[in-house]
């Protein structure tokens, strides 16, 4: 027996909205410390991982661990209608075949519940080292999603460099080149600060089109951490208050 | 030119 409920549904609502355009079908790992996801895009470049924790529902009940297989494309469907002050309740038997969803609005007593089949998904579950980041960016999510989305129209490549002093976004197209440099900055207004933890520099380049993608979670986190290391795929990563993080990994693009 | 890396050369499948 699995049953979560999360007060603030809104939250599962964007999870799934920030995920949906990466993956299409997940195995959701459930567990009785919480729930977990991980899953790689079709073209094997980025991964989505998640991990939320029991202590951040209002409810959580798991006797043991399950997987449920869910297509994302449907839950999305499914998650549409949920108005945004909706609490949201999971609900699944042992050996499932469907996962409950339920939508409670306590204001205007409306109630909504969908059974969302589930599917078996023979999925790669790949190992990711424990890596030390040599370079890790904390940065306004607004900030970043704009970066990105300014670049995109410029060139497809963005050249991410890291060093003590700053970190450098730089586009080389047909249009042009430039770059947009933000300095380590720790300044009173939080939102403003852009923190820098640089041990060794990183210059690697990325493909700006899934950075678009992972930005659609910047709704869920006031900051975006960027964690770099040359070796390394790039995790972009968003921290959901109380309740776990978004990461989504990215593997460089390489030189010839 | 650059060309796209995959994920599978950097983790281990598990």
């Amino acid at each position: 027996m699995f049953e979560a409920k999360l007060t603030e549904g809104l939250i599962l609502k964007k999870i799934v909205e920030s995920i949906k355009d990466i993956v299409t079908d997940v195995n959701i790992d459930i567990s009785p410390s919480g729930i977990s996801l991980q899953a790689m895009d079709s073209s094997h470049v980025a991964l989505v991982s998640l991990n939320l924790s029991m202590d951040g529902f209002e409810h959580y009940r798991a006797d043991t661990n399950m997987v449920l297989g869910v297509s994302i494309a449907n839950l999305a469907k499914v998650m549409k209608l949920a108005d945004n002050n909706d609490q949201i309740t999971l609900q699944a038997d042992q050996e499932a075949t469907h996962l409950k969803i339920i939508f409670e609005n306590p204001k205007t007593e409306r109630t909504t519940e969908f059974n969302l089949n589930l599917i078996t998904i023979d999925s790669e579950h790949l190992a990711i080292p424990e890596t030390e980041y040599s370079s890790v960016v904390t940065i306004n999510s607004g900030e970043f999603s704009k970066i990105c989305k300014e670049l995109f129209s410029l060139s497809e490549t963005v050249q991410i460099t890291t060093n003590t002093d700053y970190v450098q976004f730089s586009v080389e197209g047909e249009v042009g080149s430039g770059q947009v440099r933000l300095g380590h900055n720790d300044s009173e207004k939080k939102e403003d600060q852009t923190i820098l933890e640089v041990s060794e520099s990183v210059q690697q380049q990325f493909a700006i089109r899934y950075l678009n993608m992972f930005n659609k979670a910047s709704t869920l986190s006031s900051f975006t951490r960027l964690c770099l290391h040359q070796e390394q795929p790039l995790v972009v990563e968003f921290k959901i208050d109380n309740l776990g993080v978004l990461k989504y990994f990215l593997a460089p693009k390489i030189s010839d | 030119k650059t060309n796209q890396a995959r994920l599978d050369c950097f983790f281990k499948a598990g």
